[in-house]
């Protein structure tokens, strides 16, 4: 797995074509809400408890 | 045909060359059945139900060997080993365009006789210990992969703050274990009774997967928001010997 498998992932999942130029400054004070938070370590649990097969 | 233990299969039917003499005359050009595969599960209640192993479409005009893969059925009917009950594969023959002979199609293809058998289709198990086939499950972190080595999942780490596309647009993880698949598979002894119904060696490939996922900043109105990504089949969480297209044995019910 390289780190251009992932962006492309990425980019496909938020259908976006080019990855976004955020300014430093932009995310600096950028909080992340509780809700997202939990819902990031929700999917992070799921994702250690349930595999999918491939071939 | 067993061994002890059951870990591949493939099955395999032949359409008898008298039956397509016959066919030729009957059937216009193109002519299809649909040979279909299902195994038949009777419940402790005496209910039964039937599940779909495989089905395709067998020209009435060719010849040769078709394999019908049912891998699945035999491991779900391993795992039910203790009721005693006899592994029970039903095959059914439809003509592929309902017409006036639909009901027919049965008596237009038939199955390769075994000796002293009556023109069913033939089941054939092949068997490898994976004790001796198998993956080895993960690398010995401290003995670097050598060549020719047993397949195994290895550590890999992603380090996704060292990349530029991430900068400032993935805000979690900042990195991840990835894992990877790496080493060798023992290749099974080609006998000259048995043709492999898949093609070329078996590799070393990633059978079970997990998603990853991100939070990632979204630009919303100009201005930045966090958001939950979950990215497919991202992480490996088991390496497996296989052919190119054939399933790897698992645990699960249908």
């Amino acid at each position: 797995l390289t780190g251009e498998q992932v962006r492309a992932s990425l980019l496909r999942q938020l259908g976006l074509r080019e990855a976004p130029v955020l300014d430093q400054r932009d995310v600096e004070g950028l909080v992340t809400p509780a809700h997202v938070r939990a819902q990031y370590v929700a999917l992070l649990r799921r994702s250690h408890g349930a595999h999918s097969r491939g071939k | 045909r067993f061994s002890q233990r059951v870990r591949e299969v493939a099955g395999r039917l032949l359409a008898a060359e008298a039956a397509l003499r016959r066919l030729e005359r009957l059937s216009p050009h193109g002519a299809r059945a649909r040979v279909t595969v299902e195994w038949l599960r009777i419940h402790e209640d005496s209910s039964n139900r039937t599940y779909l192993v495989d089905s395709r479409l067998v020209s009435l005009q060719g010849s040769g060997w078709k394999a019908f893969d049912v891998t699945e059925a035999v491991n779900f009917w391993r795992q039910l080993g203790r009721s005693g009950q006899p592994l029970l594969l039903q095959v059914s023959v439809q003509r592929a365009h309902l017409g006036p002979r639909a009901s027919g199609a049965h008596t237009l293809l038939r199955f390769a006789s075994q000796p002293g058998g009556h023109g069913e289709p033939q089941l054939e198990l092949h068997t490898l210990d994976l004790g001796a086939y198998g993956a080895q499950g993960d690398c010995d972190p401290e003995a670097p992969a050598a060549e020719g080595a047993r397949c195994c999942r290895q550590e890999t780490y992603v380090d996704l703050r060292g990349m530029r596309w991430a900068e400032n647009w993935v805000l979690e993880p900042p990195g991840f274990l990835a894992y990877e698949c790496v080493g060798a598979c023992q290749q099974p002894p080609e006998t000259p009774t048995f043709r492999r119904p898949f093609p070329g060696p078996r590799q070393c490939v990633a059978s079970e997967t997990t998603s990853l996922p991100l939070i990632v900043g979204v630009k919303e109105g100009g201005r930045p928001r966090p958001q939950v990504v979950s990215l497919p089949n991202m992480r490996v969480e088991k390496c497996s010997c296989a052919w190119d297209g054939a399933p790897v044995p698992r645990r699960l019910g249908p």
